[in-house]
């Protein structure tokens, strides 16, 4: 008589849902899933831009960690909740390995041999570049792109335990053919109206002007601080330069800005874990 | 369980009358009034049903199974007599007259992942542990 898996395929009949039924079930999973209303996004064809397609790749990798209830095996270094997460670490460090015109297409996040980050984190969140048009000039005859991303939608409880910028970089032009290019990343920590803004060096990588696929950036310090300071948050700025310092536009290296195909949109994803349970009421 | 008390306390009875105070078994009830015993029902919900796929990514939908049924003797792998008689013993010494009623509840529940858009398009990948019945029985 073990009740416990006893897994009887009941006769539970498939109808349609009458329309009080159809309200009470959606108000129950609004509930669970801590939603006020059901959202209403805006752009049309959403599901193909790169940030949902990298998180349905995470979504996957999730879902077979839950099905196989594979033990990850713990990630070196201190663990998730430490400062330093080897897993996260490592997954990044492998991730921005610099792109060579021989790598294979970067596989997508999820498909990562270390996702054990992955399996710590209660909540993973992309967002949208809000930035309207892409800056590309600076006074000092500096190219640069900016970037800013609203952090204040968080669901309240949730601490950043990393965050990272993905840009996609498509091959250079041709004059830059065999050229070694330093994308760099900055935290902009104040603007003036009549001077460039003052910046904060976060992550810079060395790729071959050649090369193609996702470059990461490391902002988990910066996403954080913008969580806690939301005022503060004036956003992130991109600029790419050769190796002799020589300022170049983001077209002619290959970077993908808004003007990009959706698929290839720069987005910002960032790691949660719950800071309390949330527990759900009987019903 | 009260029956047994009363087939112990009055030992003298005849034996037809002690048949009366024992509980029914599963072949003695006739079958509209045999409840199901407790077990897991499967209740699949379809968030494209529910209009919902422009907003929720993944799952198309999800097996939202929940328990019901009669918990009665014969024990169960979880309420081994042992542990039913002390349940019992407990419940008497808080609550004399109350007869403890084991209740078809889950036993093991497991997690499910939502990934959806949010107003401002951003997509939220969010993990609900200990969300989705895996399992039930009496406790």
């Amino acid at each position: 008589c073990g009740f416990s898996d006893n897994h009887v395929h009941s006769s539970f009949i498939y109808r349609r849902l009458r329309n009080h039924e159809r309200r009470e079930i959606q108000r129950e999973i609004l509930s669970i899933l801590g939603l006020p209303h059901r959202p209403r996004p805006f752009s049309p064809g959403k599901q193909a831009s790169s940030a949902p397609l990298f998180m349905l790749d995470l979504y996957n990798a999730m879902s077979i960690e839950e099905e196989e209830g594979i033990q990850q095996p713990q990630s070196a270094g201190k663990g998730y909740g430490g400062k330093h997460y080897g897993g996260y670490s490592r997954m990044a460090h492998y991730r921005a390995a610099p792109l060579t015109s021989q790598s294979p297409p970067l596989p997508p996040a999820a498909a990562a041999q270390d996702t054990s980050f992955l399996n710590d984190a209660d909540m993973v969140m992309s967002f949208v570049n809000l930035v309207e048009k892409d800056k590309d000039f600076s006074h000092q005859r500096r190219h640069y792109k900016e970037f800013r991303f609203d952090l204040t939608q968080i669901p309240d409880g949730e601490a950043v335990t990393a965050a990272e910028f993905r840009i996609h970089k498509d091959r250079g032009y041709a004059r830059y053919e065999n050229v070694t290019l330093k994308v760099t990343v900055y935290q902009v920590v104040k603007e003036f109206p009549n001077k460039d803004a003052e910046m904060f060096l976060l992550d810079s990588k060395k790729v071959r002007a050649s090369d193609g696929g996702w470059l990461v950036f490391d902002i988990t310090a910066t996403s954080n601080h913008w969580v806690v300071n939301p005022q503060q948050n004036m956003g992130l700025q991109l600029c790419v330069e050769t190796l002799d310092g020589r300022s170049i536009n983001m077209k002619s290296a290959g970077l993908v800005g808004r003007g990009g195909p959706q698929s290839k949109q720069p987005f910002l994803v960032a790691f949660f874990k719950v800071s309390e349970v949330l527990l759900r009421s009987i019903r | 369980a009260a029956g047994g008390k009363k087939k112990n306390g009055n030992r003298n009875k005849s034996a037809g009358q002690q048949e009366t105070s024992r509980a029914p078994g599963a072949g003695d009830l006739n079958m509209s009034e045999q409840k199901q015993a407790c077990k897991k029902h499967e209740l699949y919900v379809s968030f494209r049903d529910l209009g919902w796929q422009d907003w929720i990514i993944a799952p198309e939908g999800y097996a939202a199974f929940y328990c019901d049924g009669e918990c009665s003797f014969p024990l169960n792998a979880h309420m081994n007599a042992t542990n039913h008689a002390i349940v019992q013993t407990l419940v008497h010494l808080m609550f004399p007259d109350n007869v403890p009623k084991p209740c078809c509840a889950p036993t093991k529940l497991n997690a499910i992942s939502v990934l959806y858009f949010d107003d401002s398009s951003n997509v939220i990948l969010k993990k609900y542990r200990n969300m989705v019945v895996r399992s039930c029985g009496c406790h």
